[in-house]
């Protein structure tokens, strides 16, 4: 229902703009419908405007840029729709340096409230992990876990 | 509801007994490319009922079922089992019967066959017994605390309309 | 033939004039996120005569014209500059004019207006002699030497049919 | 026409067959044709072997292994057709140490005959450059060039 989708669709874009300030330090961003009258038929598209940078749509940023915004929507939803556990499978990919310390800084702050089993090859996001688990394929073709914790 | 434990068999690349905990609130995953890391991600996603996860990579049952390598056969079934521990006070249904456990261990089983077996604490049931569960327990969408490998750039390909979808499902 | 320097001034985020050397075999290109590597790597192609490296990210002309900031009027025109230098003994023409500098430098600028002016040596000339000039000196086919952030992936959710294309092209 | 296509494809095969295995230290790869019969109207799917496992389609690779396996044929495809240079935009992203580290091994055997431009946020990759070259955007939304050569 009309209702029903308005109230999701304001309710992500709030959260969209809370975490993707945390991720960006600063800036702006938005889900739009691309037809306000047909607002139960249209597509959405992605604004954002990273610190001291202009309005765009999301497709004219950069890979990083792109990634990090899409991921602070995604988390936007889970935010609306919680289920105490979250897990995410190399994120943090293309992520600089800087990115990938605000994104850490989130999941430590989200982690409260939320448990997060994240993939990745990234050594700082590991190393805010309190349990490490290394998958490993000695024999090819088979995975065995060695597990670690801190 | 917070996880606990993950153990499975015959699951995509783990031919044998696996079992990984989560006794933090923040457990990181690590290996080398190819070694089965997305893999235990799509054991989580596929015990708690998801069928979608990185369906893109192959639409046949057998998928999930370990495929065998030259020094090992292939296995003739894959099961996976989520442990999880209750942390409020509300009380959880299972198909009208209250659980009244703290642990809570739900199970996935396919058969070569295509026979697929459901169990919450043993208990054999339906897969939307288990999805009714999930739901009333908070755990019903899945789909949203899971982030695919992949899932970030196809939603950046994704038409427009296909992006309202997410929020549609949500809503 | 060799790439010895790029220059650049109005290029997408390049607003001032900008010079970046390459004297050695393997030169690195880093920074933040959203800096400005990728806008290098187009500078690079737009100045050989690619027209579609990344063109998913806006197909209008000014996508290349620095567009301006609060602090900064947009630019004009945007102009690369390529120099390169010979490597071989083969002469080399443009428009059957033999060169016979060891240093060759290739222009592209782009006004607001839409025009497009080009120059081999300072010269003037079409994008089409420009075109030739590069295939016959060997560097004909940048569109193979430049793997564009984001080229794999579209490669692998390609459809078979577009894959061939690829191949298409090089035959 | 068919004669020239064949032989692209041939050539191609050839290339990516070698270059694969050097990027997975061993393994098989290889374009198929979807149509023997159509051979200028078919589409290509492409199958590959990491050491130790079984040939399938590459879409059943995990990430790491299909992005090194693209890269492997379109590098394929550069040496059919090459140019004295090539310009790579963060093809390491998804890879573990070992897939940079013989990454790295492959440019620097190729750069005897090839220039090298390469975008990284990778430092494996960074330290196999004689040059670097430093981007910044101090003032928003303005490129700037820092140099440095080692
Ligand atoms: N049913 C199956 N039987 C046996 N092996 C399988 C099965 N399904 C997938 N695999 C293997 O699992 C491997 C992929 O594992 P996975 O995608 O989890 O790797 P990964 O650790 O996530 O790597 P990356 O870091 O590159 O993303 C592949 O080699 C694939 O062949
Ligand atoms: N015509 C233009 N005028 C001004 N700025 C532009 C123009 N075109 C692109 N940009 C800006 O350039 C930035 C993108 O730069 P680029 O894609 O080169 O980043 P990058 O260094 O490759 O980042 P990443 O590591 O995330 O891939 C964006 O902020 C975009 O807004
Ligand atoms: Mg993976
Ligand atoms: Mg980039």
């Amino acid at each position: 229902s009309r209702a029903l989708f308005s109230e999701a669709f304001e309710a992500v874009n709030l959260n969209f703009k809370e975490v993707f300030q945390k991720l960006f330090g600063g800036g702006d961003c938005g889900m739009r419908l691309l037809d306000e009258e047909e607002i139960l038929e249209c597509g959405i598209d992605l604004y954002a405007q990273p610190p001291g940078k202009r309005l765009q749509n999301v497709m004219l940023l950069s890979g990083g840029e792109k990634a990090l915004t899409v991921f602070a929507l995604l988390i936007a939803i889970f935010m609306f729709r919680p289920s105490g556990f979250c897990v995410l499978d190399e994120v943090d990919a293309p992520l600089d340096d800087a990115n990938v310390r605000r994104f850490g800084t989130l999941v430590e702050e989200m982690s409260n409230q939320t448990q997060f089993i994240i993939v990745t090859h990234n050594k700082r996001t590991m190393e805010m992990a309190r349990a490490l688990h290394g998958v490993t394929m000695e024999e090819p073709g088979v995975s065995k876990v060695i597990s670690a914790q801190i | 509801l917070q996880l606990e434990a993950l153990e499975l068999v015959g699951f995509k690349s783990f031919a044998g007994k696996t079992r990984v905990v989560f006794p933090e609130r923040i457990t990181a995953i690590i290996g080398p490319n190819g070694c089965g890391k997305s893999n235990l991600f799509d054991a989580i996603g596929w015990v708690l009922g998801e069928q979608s996860a990185r369906s893109l990579r192959g639409q046949k049952m057998d998928e999930f079922i370990f495929g065998g390598t030259k020094k090992r056969k292939r296995s003739g079934l894959a099961e996976v089992k989520l442990h999880l521990k209750r942390t409020g006070e509300e009380p959880l249904f299972l198909s009208g019967v209250e659980l009244d456990s703290e642990e809570v261990e739900i199970s996935r089983r396919l058969y070569r066959s295509g026979e697929s077996h459901y169990f919450v604490n043993q208990r054999r049931c339906r897969l939307m017994d288990v999805q009714r569960f999930l739901e009333d327990s908070g755990l019903g969408y899945a789909g949203y605390a899971m982030i695919a490998q992949g899932k970030i750039d196809s939603f950046l390909t994704a038409k427009p309309l296909d992006r309202r979808q997410i929020i549609e499902e949500a809503a």
